[in-house]
């Protein structure tokens, strides 16, 4: 554990925290995408299936569970109680429309989670359930976010709390990408090629918002996403 | 063993 780590693990957690203070305190979920919520939901569940046989830290053991509760709450939270403010038009894919408001939703599970299955099916580190559902979460993490991006890209501004969860996210990733590098120098036998692809795939995704979310910042004005 | 150091973050 180092610094870096530890930081972006930290930010990773106030991400949910960010997100859930922000639906109670504002009864909404709009401007929330409920794809990538999903989709997060599937990368802890199937990443975090060594809760059952392999035990790494507490600390590790006790994220795992936050992570896997806080993403099922706030799914569950936006089926149910604010499911009325859930902006389902803007949370659509190209390809979706076939099974009109409808889960699974068409075009994530043919972009996304297929593309990222047949992929952990080709590169992983062990071909046996486990592993290769644990590199699919690996590759369904690295594009999670892009249904929350889309509805940015479709709504053009975001609500504040909605960016700062974003952001969360993002640094969360940067930060990681920092904790590989210190690792790579410090640790001898430190090597995961597959997670450093993806995860600086991941990180890319987040650029272009990082960029007009500093903007916004700076100069006091408001997130705009061009044209 | 080294599998498991590589699976060590979150």
């Amino acid at each position: 554990m180092n610094i870096f780590r530890l930081s972006g693990d930290m930010l990773h957690l106030i991400s949910f925290l960010v997100l859930m203070y922000r639906m109670r305190g504002q009864r909404s979920c709009r401007g929330v995408s409920l794809k990538s919520q999903i989709l997060f939901l599937i990368v802890f569940c199937c990443r975090y299936l060594d809760l059952f046989f392999s035990f790494v830290s507490l600390y590790n053991t006790m994220m795992k569970i936050f992570f896997i509760s806080a993403t099922a709450t706030i799914v569950y939270w936006m089926l149910t109680k604010y499911r009325s403010s859930y902006d389902m038009d803007n949370d659509k894919l190209h390809g979706d429309g076939s099974f009109m408001g409808h889960l699974p939703p068409h075009g994530v599970l043919g972009y996304i989670i297929v593309p990222c299955f047949l992929l952990a099916l080709i590169w992983n580190e062990g071909f046996e359930a486990f592993e290769i559902l644990w590199a699919f979460s690996i590759y369904l993490e690295a594009v999670a976010i892009l249904p929350q991006l889309f509805m940015l890209q479709k709504t053009k501004e975001g609500e504040a709390f909605t960016l700062l969860y974003i952001f969360c996210v993002g640094a969360y990733r940067g930060l990681y990408i920092i904790n590989w590098i210190y690792r790579y120098f410090t640790e001898k036998h430190y090597w995961q090629p597959l997670v450093w692809v993806s995860g600086v795939v991941q990180t890319l995704l987040y650029a272009d918002f990082f960029y007009y979310y500093w903007i916004a910042l700076r100069d006091g004005a408001k997130f705009q996403l061009p044209g | 063993d080294e599998d498991d150091k590589a699976k060590d973050e979150l």
